[in-house]
């Protein structure tokens, strides 16, 4: 699966 | 962003600004660790390599830039304010830097989800989180005796991993492909590294008596 993670958290 | 994550976030502000707010007031960082320290400031420089990069909101950037701030100015206070490192204990804070920051790199190029140097700084950002507490916690049973700050700094800090591990059971069952296992598992382990300390913090609250732990 495509590897997406937005990184929002802190 | 959900009242877990939220009530996270706003724990390890108060945390990170009550430590700062004690050493400038009392001009003394007695009682903290330097080491668990300088790992912060390295978490939060290696984790946010992504502020010069891409934009997640005004929020995130802020705070972004308070962690880097903070977490640098506490280092230099304990390292460069002339009355401040009077009160340093050197030598109680014997845990060395490499011992952990190593074993976290290496797991970092081995484990992570994408081979790109700012992936792998995050993946490592996130490993060296998870034990960065470890020369506070140290020093905490060296010195047994801990002044109420430095007991709520770790508190709190404990309430905020706690309070994320929360957000992401809610992230999970309310986002469709909400599935980080590095952050989580890193996240638990984290937690799990507060469980002694908590139990001895509630029972000198329950038993109103001064925290104390074990030899």
């Amino acid at each position: 699966r495509h590897y997406d993670y937005d990184h929002d958290e802190l | 962003m959900n009242i877990f994550r939220l009530a996270g976030d706003m724990t390890h502000l108060v945390s990170v600004l009550v430590l700062l707010l004690k050493i400038h007031t009392i001009k003394s960082c007695a009682g903290i660790s330097l080491k668990t320290q300088e790992l912060y400031a390295l978490v939060f420089t290696t984790r946010y390599l992504d502020l010069f990069t891409d934009y997640i909101s005004l929020y995130n950037t802020v705070m972004k830039l308070i962690f880097l701030g903070s977490s640098f100015s506490i280092v230099w206070y304990i390292r460069r304010h002339k009355i401040v490192r009077r009160s340093y204990d050197k030598d109680q804070d014997t845990f060395r830097h490499y011992f952990i920051v190593l074993p976290c790199l290496v797991l970092a190029l081995l484990i992570h989800h994408k081979f790109t140097f700012k992936e792998v700084m995050w993946t490592f950002s996130l490993y060296l989180e998870a034990v960065a507490i470890l020369p506070q916690l140290v020093l905490l049973q060296r010195t047994r005796n801990i002044d109420n700050l430095t007991g709520q700094y770790v508190f709190l800090l404990g309430a905020y991993r706690a309070l994320y591990i929360l957000n992401w059971i809610y992230r999970h069952y309310t986002e469709p492909h909400y599935v980080h296992w590095i952050t989580w598992i890193a996240g638990i382990v984290q937690t799990l590294l507060y469980a002694d300390f908590f139990y001895y913090y509630f029972q000198s609250w329950k038993n109103n008596v001064k925290l104390q732990l074990p030899a």
